[in-house]
């Protein structure tokens, strides 16, 4: 048994906990805050069987993975009318995962 | 030394709590959601000696069990006063618990 | 790689973040309460090389060591022209820390 924990976006984290649950595996989501920009992420953490690390590990990867996204920006007011936003390219995602041995599991 | 998280509901989080302490033990509370329900949950963790983990164990089975009780569910506004609310079974409780090696600890 | 969680009080918590950050580690903040006192702290959780460990201990120690500093209370109202607050003597700081080992990390 291991405890797989996986500090994602809030951005991608919805996706994230979707697909985790469709896939049937267990998890619990902890908001948390990053230590250098201050701005809020989602710690997910998941206590699963060995054998099925790997799989947790492509499902983060397929929903999380840093990428660049064509994103419109949410300019609001006036100038809206008079200037459509641009779309512009603006890197996300992104997921710090780490794996920690579990010495005792149950459900009570 | 272990790491001891459990995972239960806020209903019987309040209780279980009050009997760690006084049973002398140490624990943090961390608010949490669950990955299936969306619903808010409570993640207790204890970094306790080898020799108590049986002893926190014990505590979280009394306080969390999962079982049916009778309930008098909250029916609010004038429909209370002509049809008092029925008792109802419902299950409540269940706790999640993992353990996990600690490999230093310290008080600084 | 291990996984350092240190629980410290909100009053040393924004000191040791910037501290810890500035040396170049990795750190994400989670917000706890303590089982005793039932009042808020923070959890920071930092996966670090095992060679960094000493380092961001010593780092903790530093900014949240227990110790005992001459605050002024704040006492709002009219009655703080007349009697200015005396400075006291009040136990601030403390950290608990546990490292726990990691069996796999990775940046997605
Ligand atoms: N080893 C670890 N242990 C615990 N939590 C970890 C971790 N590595 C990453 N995290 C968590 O994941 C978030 C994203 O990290 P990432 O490396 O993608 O992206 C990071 C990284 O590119 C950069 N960064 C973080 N700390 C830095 C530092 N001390 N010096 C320079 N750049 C840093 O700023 C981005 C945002 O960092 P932020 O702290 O706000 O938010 C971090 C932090 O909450
Ligand atoms: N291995 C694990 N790792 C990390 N956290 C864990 C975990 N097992 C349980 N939890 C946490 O404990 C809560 C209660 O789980 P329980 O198994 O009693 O009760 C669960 C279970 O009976 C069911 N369930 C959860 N995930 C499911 C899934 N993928 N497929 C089918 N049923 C699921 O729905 C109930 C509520 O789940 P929810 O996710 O809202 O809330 C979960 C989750 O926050
Ligand atoms: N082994 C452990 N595992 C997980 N979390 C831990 C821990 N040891 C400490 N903590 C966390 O650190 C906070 C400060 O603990 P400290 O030992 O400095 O200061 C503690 C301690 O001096 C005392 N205390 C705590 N639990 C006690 C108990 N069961 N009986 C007597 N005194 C207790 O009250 C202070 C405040 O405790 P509080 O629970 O509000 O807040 C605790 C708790 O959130």
């Amino acid at each position: 048994m291991k405890l797989v924990a996986a500090i994602v976006q809030e951005y991608d984290a919805n996706k994230l906990v979707r697909a985790v649950v469709q896939a049937g595996f267990r998890a619990t989501i902890i908001g948390s805050t990053g230590g250098f920009l201050r701005t809020g992420n989602t710690t997910l953490i998941s206590a699963i069987e060995d054998a099925d690390v790997g799989a947790l590990l492509a499902l983060i990867a397929a929903n999380c993975r840093e990428r660049t996204e064509m994103l419109r920006p949410e300019i609001v007011g006036d100038y809206a009318d008079w200037y459509p936003p641009q779309e512009v390219e603006v890197i996300v995602g992104g997921a710090t995962v780490f794996v920690v041995p579990v010495a005792h599991f149950e459900r009570i």
